[in-house]
């Protein structure tokens, strides 16, 4: 099984497009995926048809059993969902709560890592959709994943905030053997403006070691595609925001056999 | 002084843009405007140039003084921009363990609320623009304000969100007197894609009372404003995006005498 989390502390930069466009392909192509939604506004889940205030039990029930410290088969909590080969743990707006309730208490980094440790067998991919906040949902995808894709938008506010974001991976990558394995992939990218190009070439120059040598092209197709509840890599394969997502698709799994 | 709070917990909606926007207007047109940066991502902080991770004295000094029970002037605080009668409460990184270290503790939703009781005589405007998540500071702003900006998104799963978005704020509401008056603004409304137009129809006919008549369309000069630190409502007020946030301001500022 190989884990990837999907993060970056700004907003709406196609965290959770990026999870549903991955792991519907990897589905498709006969993968046994699991998505895991940390985001407590739950855009993951409710793409799926769950309701993140109904309290589908999930992610928040990890974390209160362990507090509670009672047991809990995670194969129980998985949902599934209409694809095949696709399953969900949902997120709830509960998680809100998390960071205040666990406060400093220790040994909550690494509830998300054992979890999918019991579910290795069960799985051959995983990606998590964290939040667009630094908290102690995003420090337990950072320790559970072997890969991290930083989704950024191709412009000049969403670069300059991709310095922080970096610093918090060196910081936790510090705290992990062997460190932590990232790329950037430009998103939204739009090639008839100005500022994209400028930013793109910025972003290629300033990392080029980490960076995706493509992008994912503005697709409006993406939005639509949510109020199908069908990722667009299934519904439109052809459609160029999914030919992208392949292209990555294929060069994240060429490069796992490498790294 | 009518104080005015941005939120959404969905990401990437337009909360920044709005804020820059608007406060950029109140400004040009005589006024002495105030934004306040409650995001740890601190985008607005950086928009004018401020680097969130150097610790610039801002909203964290503000909850910081609180807990170790010193007093501190407001005015010692505020960091002027570039725009002559708009000035800028910084935000830092370190706003987002907030929520961790003040757990439960009793009385900081109210922190910002008297922060601009004390700067009541300097400002005319303040705008405070909200991090992506339900936590110690949205609560804050939601207490803060007299009316609150909803950004949305004219597409289906940005709709969903916003359900969950007015079962929070008619939570707060409760807790004030005299409720909490808030808009829904659609945002990024591109016509050419048909989704586009069921959202807004869908969000015109569901949230008839509250949503606000007029639209801001997509429009890329917003990205390439972010990069010369002006709001595009001042760099090319003829431009369509800034057209649309004078009509919202002209809108908000007619309603303001009514409410
Ligand atoms: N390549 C693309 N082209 C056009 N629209 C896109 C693209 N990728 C994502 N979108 C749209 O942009 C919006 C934001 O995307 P998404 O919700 O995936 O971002 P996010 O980073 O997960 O946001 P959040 O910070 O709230 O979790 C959605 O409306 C989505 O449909
Ligand atoms: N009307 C618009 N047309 C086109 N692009 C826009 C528009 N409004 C905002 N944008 C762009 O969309 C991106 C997201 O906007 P913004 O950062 O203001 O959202 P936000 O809700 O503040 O995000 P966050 O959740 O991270 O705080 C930015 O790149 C911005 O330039
Ligand atoms: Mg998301
Ligand atoms: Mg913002």
């Amino acid at each position: 099984m190989i884990a990837w989390a999907v993060a970056n502390q700004k907003g709406g930069v196609g965290k959770t497009t990026t999870t549903v466009s991955l792991g519907g392909l990897q589905a498709k192509r006969g993968g046994r995926a699991l998505l895991v939604d940390l985001d407590p506004h739950g855009s993951l889940t409710s793409y799926f048809g769950y309701d993140p205030e109904e309290g589908v039990p999930g992610v928040y029930t990890l974390f209160q059993r362990r507090v509670q410290g009672k047991t809990l088969a995670p194969r129980d909590i998985v949902q599934s969902t209409r694809i095949e080969g696709l399953d969900l743990l949902c997120a709830s707006t509960a998680l809100a709560t998390l960071d205040r309730q666990l406060g400093n208490r220790d040994g909550m980094g690494l509830v998300l890592a054992q979890t999918l440790k019991a579910l290795e067998s069960d799985y051959d991919h995983v990606i998590m959709d964290c939040p667009p906040m630094l908290g102690v949902l995003m420090v337990n995808a950072l320790a559970a994943c072997e890969h991290l894709l930083i989704p950024v938008q191709t412009e000049f506010l969403a670069i300059k905030g991709l310095e922080r974001m970096l610093r918090t991976v060196s910081m936790v990558s510090r705290s992990r053997k062997g460190g932590l394995k990232h790329t950037i992939v430009p998103t939204m990218y739009d090639q008839r403006t100005r500022a994209a190009n400028e930013a793109l070439s910025h972003l290629r120059k300033t990392y080029a070691e980490q960076t995706w040598k493509g992008v994912i092209p503005v697709d409006t197709r993406f939005r639509e595609a949510s109020q199908q509840a069908t990722p667009l890599t299934l519904s439109r394969p052809g459609a160029r925001g999914s030919r992208a997502y392949a292209h990555l698709l294929d060069w994240l799994e060429g490069k796992m056999t490498q790294w």
